[in-house]
């Protein structure tokens, strides 16, 4: 495995497979993940955005991932 | 989605600080 949970595994999926400029919303992230909470998004993307994992884009809502590109 | 120069710059910035980080978490783990 890569040291992720599951929860910051399927998030980085998604950011993952989002080709836009803009990367991926916390809005679409949301609405994809129904049923985790939002708290629970929220830390998995800072523990991915201090891993290195991903990055913000156009603002601290948007993310992209690093390896996706 | 069109992106502004200035735009652009600021993600590329943020993109080079995040594969800098994730190379130091790979060093890391070594």
């Amino acid at each position: 495995t890569n040291g992720l949970t599951p929860h910051q595994s399927q998030i980085l999926n998604f950011i993952r497979s989002c080709k836009g400029n803009e990367g991926m919303g916390f809005e679409e992230l949301k609405s994809r993940l129904h049923g985790i909470n939002v708290n629970t998004i929220k830390q998995a993307l800072e523990f991915l955005s201090n891993e290195g994992h991903i990055y913000s884009t156009v603002d601290d809502d948007h993310y992209k991932s690093t390896d996706g590109d | 989605v069109c992106l502004t120069e200035e735009q652009k710059r600021k993600i590329e910035e943020n993109r080079q600080r995040a594969l800098a980080r994730r190379a130091e978490r790979l060093a890391v783990q070594k």
